[in-house]
């Protein structure tokens, strides 16, 4: 996370680190079901197996995770059908997880929105990961705040890709804060009236986080993909093969 | 074992492999969607910025910058020059790869770099330009042919030459300086299928596949033809009735198993089940928690109630625990034994319960 700050522990109990092999933390996830995380697609390029992959939760120092983590491995890997690499668009998955997880303070799932659900352009949302902070990566997880900005005025900044209805935008177009490499997968959520935070972006591209010239920060529209996220888990849930 | 280019060695078991070494062990075929207008299709790497795979340059910034840089018109070889770092080119004989020619790394430079610093960006460090052979040498070395197609297959060639994002193309704005992206902008000029009814333009693959791209729908209606006895699955395959929402997928995309459990549109609160084709109104005499907490999940994560429902539901019996649980709870009637579902609270997601966690709220 660029321009951000460090978290307090518990501050984003859903947050998780998708984690490989010997490279450790690649990308974010969120937790929204005790068995059941989502991440984006574009972190499985290449690692499609879910052996290869592990969840860890309840952590806000990456080195040192503390009484409060609960590490699982990953049982399946579902990739949208139609997730596009070229133009990375329904860059988005889900993660069934090997065992439930134990529901904590520190452990715990966000809402999904509800249908037709979205934040409206100009509130102001939390971005939070272990990706990269513009001069080095930060073992503690961050936290940013952004404004959501509509998809016509995002589509102004990024000549070169489409933005499409799959995508939702998030950033200050001079500011600082924006998410970067090692962020992916992370949680865009919103605080509602009633005190609880809903989940409407999965981190997933944006222009050359190093640069000075910045742009908003693309985010995967949760929003658009709650029905498909349902039917997945029923259908892993419930039906035999 | 890492690096795809060690893999053949490491198959072998004992073999030291450092991908950064330049004996590039075998040419690969192009996939890297920017650089698919070659005049050449075969690459190896490590490339001429370090990148040690295809998938590596495709994430790299060189990859977004060259071509935002196309955009500006500062070189008109701009992305070839690009390419032949980016996924250069891979003599299939000696396997050895073909550099670009020195001229042509120092045209690029001087009349794109000074455009780099106006946005305060640098042009890439490991491109010097001496590392790369001067043409007519012993050493061959690539220049751009006569005719190169400058544009990448996801851009657009405006009549002047520039390249625009092909989704510009008939977009309604004029983004080429000629306006040639807004000519001939009919669908069937462009191999497309028009939407009935609207303007869109969608690829023909994308008829009945099972994900809507019309206004409308359009695109995904009248796709199957199923008998009476059968029912038609979201990609349009046909299924036997009685084989609907009986727990086992026989749609190859599942869809025979959705919705199969749902609260029925009109009261928005009574239990359905959607069984060979039909729906069902549940009505159940021995209930109990675990049969809730089973139609809560399949329902999802829980459905917040309707407040304000009117009618003559002032009955309301509740677990008499409820008020030690959260979630999705039901509620019998009393006197038709219909289930209704009352629910009291969402799931117990989107909670933070570690203390003093709004110091910024002070802030502001």
């Amino acid at each position: 996370i660029l321009g951000g700050r460090v978290s307090r522990r518990g501050a984003w109990p859903w947050q998780c680190s998708l984690q490989s092999g010997q490279s450790g933390h690649v990308c974010g996830c969120v937790l929204i079901a005790r068995k059941w995380a989502l991440t984006v697609a574009h972190c499985f390029e290449g690692r499609e197996s879910a052996d290869l992959w592990k969840v860890v939760l309840g952590i806000n120092n990456l080195d040192h995770p503390g009484g409060h983590s609960q590490s699982r491995g990953v049982r399946s890997i579902i990739v949208h059908p139609r997730y596009n690499r070229a133009v990375v668009d329904y860059d988005i998955s889900i993660v069934e997880l090997d065992f439930e997880i134990e529901e904590t303070a520190f452990v715990r799932p966000v809402c999904l929105p509800q249908p037709g659900q979205l934040p409206l352009p100009d509130s102001y949302c939390y971005i939070t990961g272990w990706g990269h902070m513009g001069n080095r990566m930060p073992f503690k997880l961050q936290e940013g705040e952004v404004r959501i900005i509509s998809l016509s005025q995002c589509q102004s900044y990024f000549d070169m890709k489409t933005i499409t209805p799959r995508m939702l935008c998030a950033g200050y177009e001079a500011g600082t804060v924006d998410s970067c490499m090692g962020d992916s997968g992370g949680p865009l959520v919103c605080e509602e009236s009633s005190g609880r935070w809903t989940l409407f972006g999965l981190t997933s591209w944006g222009s050359v986080c190093f640069s000075k010239v910045l742009g908003p920060g693309v985010y995967s529209n949760v929003t658009h993909f709650t029905p498909w996220i349902q039917q997945q888990i029923y259908i892993h849930t419930y039906l035999t093969d | 074992c890492i690096a795809t280019t060690c893999q053949p060695m490491c198959a072998g078991g004992n073999t030291v492999c450092d991908p950064r070494s330049n004996s590039s062990s075998r040419c690969e075929p192009i996939s890297l969607e920017l650089c698919m207008n070659l005049p050449y299709n075969l690459t190896s790497f490590p490339n001429y910025l370090g990148h040690l795979s295809q998938r590596e340059s495709s994430v790299s910034w060189e990859s977004s910058l060259f071509p935002a840089l196309v955009q500006t018109g500062c070189y008109q070889y701009l992305m070839f020059y690009a390419c032949t770092l980016l996924v250069p080119k891979c003599d299939p004989v000696s396997l050895q790869r073909v550099p670009p020619c020195r001229s042509l790394c120092r045209s690029a430079k001087e009349k794109c770099e000074s455009v780099l610093s106006i946005v305060g960006l640098q042009w890439p460090e490991d491109s010097d330009c001496s590392q790369f052979p001067e043409e007519g040498g012993n050493t061959t070395c690539l220049l751009p042919e006569a005719g190169v197609d400058e544009c990448s297959p996801s851009h657009f060639k405006c009549r002047s030459g520039r390249c625009v994002l092909a989704s510009k193309r008939c977009d309604g704005h004029l983004d080429c300086d000629d306006h040639s992206d807004e000519d001939n902008c009919g669908c069937s000029e462009r191999a497309l299928w028009e939407c009935p009814g609207s303007t869109v333009c969608i690829k023909a693959s994308m008829i009945c596949d099972g994900f809507p791209d019309c206004p409308q729908l359009v695109d995904e209606t009248n796709c199957s033809v199923c008998r009476d006895n059968e029912l038609s699955c979201n990609n349009h395959q046909c299924v036997h009735r009685t084989l609907w929402c009986d727990g086992r997928k026989h749609c190859s995309d599942s869809s025979d198993e959705w919705n199969c459990v749902s609260l029925s549109d009109r009261s928005g609160s009574v239990l359905t089940v959607f069984k060979t084709a039909a729906e069902y109104q549940v009505c159940a005499d021995e209930w109990n928690d675990e049969l809730s907490e089973l139609t809560c999940n399949q329902l999802g994560l829980g459905v917040p109630d309707q407040p304000g429902v009117q009618g003559r539901r002032r009955w309301l019996h509740v677990h008499p625990e409820w008020h030690q649980r959260n979630g999705c709870w039901l509620a019998v009637m009393a006197y038709h034994k219909q289930i209704q579902f009352v629910s009291l609270l969402p799931s117990e997601c989107g909670l933070r319960q570690a203390v003093g966690l709004h110091p910024h709220r002070k802030k502001r």
